[in-house]
């Protein structure tokens, strides 16, 4: 699999490695897919990666790779900003070959990381139709983030027609922010946008939501989607290739 | 009080 940016490659590793340090990826012939939960299984993270989203891209046969992120992120670490990145597998090999070229073809480094037996589980994601649909820049949303867990360890998600609201209690006190839906949009990725169906109002782990956060610079908008007693979804998408979701389960009464 | 629910109650079963 090869990307002229590979940088692309890079932001991703950096947006799940702190959620899930080593995971298994799925390679067939449509592209890249993982799955994996964090361990206290709480939150999942779903990536898709479309081989039409590759400079080139080639897969003989369907093949699990067991990687860690964590060490996959150090090499990634090492990358030019505008090195192109080829990842390859060969047949019967226990290690992932990642080369790096720079951009004017006067560097190439090659680094080999050996794969791992993990015990991978996977989940059936169904279809869902949520009662609510958000879409704000995600520099936005880490800020939020950032700013609610100064107040407290979770955050409440309120919807309106007119906008949402976020709100953290602790021993401090309280805070909240709201967004109001953009009317006038100009710069699509400045917006904020909000489809509802019904109203929500649902209580995460701001730990969680941060650790999202870490993916935002793949892309600069967020989309949340909230129905109530069901999961959040969080999803960055991965420009013409595909998307990287988080799923968290919301916090409920005792 | 709230406690954190388990992301595999929501979707193992599916």
């Amino acid at each position: 699999a090869r990307l002229l940016h590979g940088s692309i490659f890079a932001k991703v590793i950096e947006g799940l490695r702190e959620l899930v340090n080593e995971a298994t990826w799925e390679c067939s012939g449509n592209g890249i897919t993982l799955q994996a939960m964090d361990s206290s299984h709480v939150a999942l993270v779903s990536l898709v990666m479309r081989s039409e989203g590759f400079e080139s891209y080639r897969c003989d046969r369907n093949m699990s790779l067991g990687i860690s992120l964590v060490s996959m992120s150090k090499v990634l670490k090492t990358m030019g900003k505008d090195d192109s990145l080829t990842i390859r597998v060969n047949d019967d090999s226990d290690s992932i070959i990642i080369a790096m070229e720079s951009q004017n073809q006067d560097k190439f480094a090659d680094y080999e990381l050996r794969l791992m037996d993990l015990d991978s589980e996977h989940l059936g994601i169904p279809d869902t139709d949520y009662s609510c649909a958000i879409k704000m820049p995600s520099s936005e949303f880490s800020r939020i983030c950032r700013d609610m867990s100064i107040m407290g360890d979770s955050v409440l998600i309120c919807t309106t027609k007119e906008g949402v609201k976020f709100s953290a209690k602790g021993d401090l006190g309280q805070g909240s922010i709201r967004l109001v839906q953009t009317t006038n949009i100009e710069k699509e990725e400045e917006a904020v946008i909000i489809e509802m169906k019904e109203a929500v109002a649902l209580t995460f782990a701001v730990r969680y939501l941060s650790m999202f956060c870490k993916a935002a610079p793949l892309s600069p908008q967020v989309g949340l989607s909230l129905s109530e007693d069901t999961p959040l979804m969080c999803e960055f998408k991965i420009a013409e290739m595909g998307h990287v979701r988080f799923y968290l389960a919301p916090k409920i009464e005792d | 009080g709230k406690r954190q629910d388990n992301i595999r109650a929501y979707f193992e079963n599916f």
